[in-house]
């Protein structure tokens, strides 16, 4: 199985996963890869997410889409509590889902109610250190449900602020991650993201 | 009237990363050339979904352009080098999903398309359907314009060999460590 997770510099995630199945496969078995929500997810207020291992187990843990919620959730968390301690407790109630245009008109916002990109300088900062910690989390807790089912396999993401993640309880995964901010490596054992980094 | 602590936004960052399979691996088995020939593979398609990032590209087009190298890679399962079925053919399935509107398009047991991430692209932005599979699937690509690949294109030795050799061992699909191919 092969995958691709990515951001764009207009804030844009997408998700892709293309496959073979598995070897031997037989009564037109379909595993995770072409499942969205099992094997393939991308949602801007969240992540991008692309599988593989054990088709049948991130099927039943519905993988791409599990870790998508969970970091929406915690995204959105975020940005509340850090309107919260900005004392903009009452304007959070008033923006909380929607916004007043000057023509009367009510304009939902293009990526839900709470997005860290209207951050600036060092509350974006914050705000998108907690979302990597999150989103790994994330993503180790649901391999971890995954493993508990007896599957194994991995994940890749992308964050909308710009984290490449990991995450596989297989002894190794082929996987590979560049960003704006200077990462490229790409790497197969566990434990050795940068050891393999080329030019 | 939102919360703001100074005024410099964060600058517009891209990010992309791939994977080529996730699996038990023996490092004893893995020889340096080996290990070479993934890590330029993976490489290339690293560089190739960059690439469209790096010049102001989308998201779609850099997964779709990280993907199409290594489904023509036979290292990988997927495309070219994809594993076979009991019956001794490559089944391909594919999936792809825009984060800006939650489209999203599969293709499912296709067997005569070269890319088959571009057919779930295409099943997303042309059909009504999110998963087409089979033989309507390989329909509706030929009117999409996608050219017939011959089964030989995806067929490997390898694969044929890992496939002889389950059979051999009277093993069922899910009794192998299938993972990798």
């Amino acid at each position: 199985t092969v995958g691709a997770v990515a951001l764009d510099m207009e804030g844009n995630l997408a998700a892709g996963t293309s496959t073979g199945g598995m070897t031997g496969k037989r009564w037109g078995r379909v595993g995770d890869a072409p499942v969205i929500g099992a094997g393939t997810y991308a949602d801007n207020r969240a992540c991008a997410v692309s599988a593989t291992g054990w088709g049948e187990y991130f099927l039943r843990v519905g993988v791409a889409h599990e870790i998508c919620t969970r970091l929406r959730m915690e995204r959105d968390a975020i940005v509340r509590n850090q309107r919260l301690m900005q004392g903009l407790a009452l304007s959070v109630a008033a923006a909380d889902l929607k916004e007043q245009h000057p023509s009367g008109e009510v304009l939902h916002h293009e990526y839900g109610p709470y997005d860290i990109r209207q951050f600036k300088g060092k509350a974006w900062q914050t705000a998108a250190q907690k979302v990597e910690r999150i989103a790994q989390k994330a993503a180790d807790a649901v391999m971890a449900d995954v493993a508990e089912l007896g599957g194994d396999g991995g994940v890749i993401l992308v964050t909308p602020e710009g984290h490449a993640i990991f995450s596989f309880n297989t002894s190794g995964m082929y996987r590979g991650r560049a960003t704006s901010e200077g990462v490229n490596e790409v790497a197969i054992f566990g434990g050795e993201d940068k050891a393999s980094a080329t030019p | 009237a939102l919360a703001q602590d100074d005024a410099s936004p964060p600058e517009p960052k891209w990010s992309i990363a791939i994977h080529g399979g996730a699996g038990t691996l023996n490092r004893d088995a893995m020889t340096p050339e080996r290990r070479a020939e993934y890590e330029a593979a993976l490489q290339e398609a690293l560089d190739a979904g960059r690439a469209v990032l790096a010049r102001g590209g989308s998201a779609m087009d850099a997964v779709k352009a990280a993907i199409l190298p290594m489904e023509d890679n036979p290292l990988f399962n997927a495309g070219r080098g994809a594993v076979f079925t009991w019956e001794g053919t490559n089944e391909l399935d594919a999936s792809i999903m825009d984060g800006r509107d939650r489209s999203a398009g599969a293709v499912a047991g296709v067997k005569t398309v070269k890319h088959p991430i571009l057919l779930a692209d295409v099943v997303r932005t042309e059909s009504p359907h999110v998963m087409l599979m089979g033989e309507g699937a390989e329909e509706f690509a030929a009117e999409q314009g996608f050219a017939v690949t011959p089964p030989e294109w995806f067929a490997t030795e390898a694969r044929k060999r890992a496939l002889e050799r389950m059979k051999a061992n009277k093993l069922s699909a899910l009794d192998v460590d299938h993972k990798f191919g």
